[in-house]
């Protein structure tokens, strides 16, 4: 655990905290995708069946039962609570553009041909590209609350930040995992548009809006 | 040389 893992961690964790203290604080979810969410759950449930299978650390099962409940809550917020507030005429991104390409991918690109190696790798693919229905829908929309910029931004700099923990394992303990360090570099690259604007709009106090 | 992946990592 170098400070880069642990701060991304809790960026990651912040993210996630934002974006469902939005939804229950505005009891709505406008502007939020669904879809994002849905693939974001999918991810950890995905990812973190190891939780049956090996015990790592105290602070591994307290941050993969966080995630995974946060997740779901996030999902049945919009999808039930707050069903009436969701936008889902502009949540119109084709998931299964990404979900099947993944799928095959993760089959043909693994460590193991293994299931849980699998729908490990799946899950890495998978939240690579997971934010673009969310992306998208604000490319339609021209505009995000300032406070869903946030919450991307702090989702955008959690993976940058793993990739500046993955720098600094290879070089110290010669460790490297090339799945996770591609799928996060796609990952960041896919938020570096939205990090100009965050830069340059919101931190200026100014409201995200695309030119139409 | 393949390295596996860090069950650690979250």
């Amino acid at each position: 655990m170098n400070i880069f893992r642990l701060t991304g961690d809790l960026s990651h964790l912040a993210a996630i905290i934002i974006l469902l203290l939005k939804i229950w604080k505005s009891r709505s979810c406008a502007g939020i995708s669904g879809k994002s969410q849905i693939l974001f759950a999918l991810v950890f449930t995905t990812r973190y069946l190891d939780l049956f299978t090996s015990f790592i650390s105290l602070y591994n099962t307290c941050m993969k039962l966080i995630y995974i409940g946060c997740a779901y809550a996030t999902v049945y917020l919009i999808y039930a609570k707050f069903r009436a507030t969701y936008d889902g005429n502009h949540d119109s991104f084709r998931v299964e553009f990404l979900v099947v390409p993944v799928g095959g991918l993760s089959v043909l690109i693994n460590h193991d041909f293994s299931p849980l190696e699998i729908l490990w790798t799946f899950s890495i693919y998978l939240e690579s590209v997971a934010i673009l229905p969310q992306l998208f829908m604000i490319s339609k929309t021209g505009e995000a609350e300032t406070i869903t910029t946030h919450y991307l931004f702090c989702l955008g700099l959690y993976r940058a930040l793993y990739l500046f923990n993955w720098i600094w394992r290879f070089y110290f303990e010669g460790f490297f995992d090339m799945i996770a360090i591609v799928a996060g570099v796609v990952q960041t690259v896919l938020y570096c548009d939205f990090f100009y604007l965050y830069v340059t709009k919101v931190l200026k106090g100014k409201k995200l809006s695309l030119p139409a | 040389e393949e390295t596996t992946k860090d069950k650690d990592e979250l």
